[in-house]
């Protein structure tokens, strides 16, 4: 599965 | 960062400045729906529990203060201050918006990245962003007379949708493993109940009319 994306927008 | 999200974020940012300004300067939220305001106190409420878990860096956590504070600030001038709560357009702002919730609810349940707390909350927050300015919408269209700041005030909110896109756009063909479903298709329905704001506004802009919405 994919590496986990951060949360960086708001 | 991106110019566009840049420019996204800055843009939201003037939109709460222009209503704080019209709330604080004038004492009047005429022709602001307090159904979107407390939608928007909600998303954001839900959407930063991520401020407690993970951080991101110092302005995406002062960005998120910002938002939370003003959402909920804006919500507590309509409801208690003692002239600002009188320009409320009650009896126009009859959008029952808590029906929006338990859908959105609904589906951050069954369409999510996990099923954990704050990514149902997560996603939650992103679909009930999506509809959010629905009765916002509804009021504006009610208002015989929409003023200047209310206008720019939903204008500069859908620019910042439309940035957002664009953003997306340029983050997915620059970065590897940047997919976010969730966002990009609640983000590309929200944008799209801006369509028809946007053609009034323009048409009033470029014929140097007041902006009137047809019934």
């Amino acid at each position: 599965s994919k590496a986990k994306v951060n949360k960086d927008e708001l | 960062m991106n110019i566009f999200r840049l420019a996204g974020d800055m843009t939201h940012l003037f939109s709460v400045l222009v209503l704080l300004l019209k709330i604080h300067t004038i004492k009047s939220c005429a022709g602001i729906s307090l159904k979107t305001q407390e939608l928007y106190a909600i998303v954001f409420t839900t959407r930063y529990l991520d401020l407690f878990t993970t951080y991101i860096s110092l302005y995406n956590t002062i960005m998120k203060l910002i938002f939370l504070g003003s959402s909920i600030s804006i919500v507590w001038y309509m409801r208690h201050h003692k002239v600002v709560r009188r320009s409320y357009d009650k009896d126009q702002d009859t959008f029952r918006h808590y029906l929006l919730m338990l859908p959105c609810l609904l589906l951050a349940l069954l369409i999510n990245e996990k099923f954990t707390f704050l990514e149902v909350m997560w996603a939650f927050s992103l679909y009930l962003e999506a509809v959010a300015i629905l009765p916002q919408l509804v009021l504006l269209q009610r208002t015989r007379n929409i003023d200047n700041l209310t206008g720019q005030y939903v204008l500069l909110l859908g620019a910042y949708r439309a940035l957002y896109v664009l953003n997306w756009i340029y983050r997915y063909f620059t970065e590897e493993n940047y997919v976010h479903w969730i966002t990009w298709v609640s983000g590309i329905v929200q944008t799209l109940l801006y369509a028809d704001f946007f053609y009034y506004y323009f048409q009033s802009w470029k014929n140097n009319v007041k902006l009137q919405l047809p019934a």
